[in-house]
C-alpha cells in the first residue's frame, strides 16, 4: 500500500 | 500606505493564474523587502510560496507590514481586465483597509482602468520550511516537465521519480499498462535553456500524485526553467525562478508502508 504524506509530517506549524 | 508598482504587469497575470488552481484564499504579506505568500492547498499535501522583491517595482513604498487578505479567484477576475502590456499598480491605505485598489495603464499612458477588491480577514496556517541540502537538484526546461507530467497522467494517477548519475527517469504504472521517460543531463552552451543539469549526493527514488504536479506546471509560462529538488522520503521542491522572485512548490510524497 501506497500513502499519501501530509507536510505537516515535515515541517512544523509556525 | 503600501503601493507597488509593476512595468510587467503581465507578470502578474501568469503569477495568479499558476496560483489560483491550489489555493483558494490567501494573505499577500507586504513588508519593505517585497511582497510574499505562502498557503497550503485544502488536503496539506501541497504548499505555495511565492516572493516579490520589492526591487523588481517601480516604485514600491510599504511604511510597515501589511497582511492582505485576498481571494485568488476574486483577484484574478479583476487581473483579467488589465491588458498583459499593462503597468499594474497595488495600493492600500492603512492596515485596516478593507479593500486593494488595482489600477492598470496601457503602455501609451492613454487608457487607465481602476478596480477595488474587497479584502478578507484569513486566518491562514503558516508552516516553517527550513533550508535543506538536498540529495538531487536538476534544471531542465520547464515546457519538457509540463509534456512529462501531462503525458504519464494518461497512464495513472502516480508518477516515481527516480534521479541517478546522469539520468532522471519518470515512471507511471496504471491499469491500462504503463509509461516511463528518461532524460540524460545534457549541456548546451549556446542555449543553457534547454540543457538538463542533474546535481547528485545520492540516488533517489519518490513518488508523488501527479494532479499536484500538473497544477504546479501551471508555473511554465513564469520561466523556461524549473529546478526540481528531491531528498529521499522528503517533499519534492519545484521552483520557477522569475527576474524579480521565485514560485516554489512543495509536494508530501506518496511512501509506502
Amino acid at each position: 500500500m501506497v500513502g499519501q504524506m501530509l507536510l505537516a509530517e515535515f515541517y512544523s506549524f509556525l | 500606505m503600501f503601493e507597488a508598482r509593476l512595468i510587467q504587469g503581465g507578470l502578474l497575470k501568469k503569477l495568479l493564474e499558476s496560483v489560483k488552481e491550489l489555493v483558494t484564499d490567501a494573505n499577500f504579506d507586504c513588508s519593505e523587502s517585497g511582497i510574499a505568500l505562502q498557503a497550503m492547498d485544502n488536503s496539506h499535501v501541497a504548499l505555495v510560496s511565492l516572493l516579490l522583491r520589492s526591487e523588481g517595482f517601480d516604485p514600491y513604498r510599504c511604511d510597515r507590514g501589511f497582511s492582505l487578505g485576498v481571494n485568488l479567484n476574486s483577484l484574478n477576475k479583476i487581473l483579467k481586465c488589465a491588458g498583459n502590456d499593462d503597468i499594474i499598480t497595488l495600493r492600500a491605505d492603512d492596515n485596516s483597509a478593507d479593500s486593494l485598489s488595482l489600477s492598470f495603464e496601457n503602455p501609451n499612458n492613454d487608457r487607465i482602468g481602476e478596480y477595488e477588491l474587497k479584502l478578507m480577514d484569513i486566518d491562514q496556517e503558516h508552516l516553517s520550511i527550513p533550508e535543506t541540502d538536498y540529495d538531487a537538484t536538476i534544471i531542465m526546461p520547464s515546457a519538457e516537465f509540463q509534456r512529462i507530467c501531462r503525458d504519464l497522467t494518461v497512464v495513472s494517477e502516480s508518477v516515481t521519480i527516480d534521479v541517478s548519475k546522469d539520468t532522471i527517469k519518470f515512471t507511471a504504472e496504471g491499469e491500462l499498462g504503463s509509461g516511463n521517460i528518461k532524460l540524460k543531463s545534457t549541456s548546451s552552451i549556446d542555449k543553457p535553456e534547454e540543457s538538463v543539469n542533474i546535481e547528485l549526493g545520492q540516488d533517489v527514488s519518490l513518488q508523488f500524485s501527479l494532479k499536484y504536479l500538473m497544477n504546479f506546471t501551471k508555473g511554465t509560462p513564469l520561466s523556461e526553467q524549473v529546478i526540481l529538488c528531491l531528498s529521499e522520503k522528503m517533499p519534492l521542491l519545484v521552483e520557477y525562478k522569475m527576474d524579480i522572485g521565485y514560485i516554489r512548490y512543495y509536494l508530501a510524497p506518496k511512501i509506502g508502508d
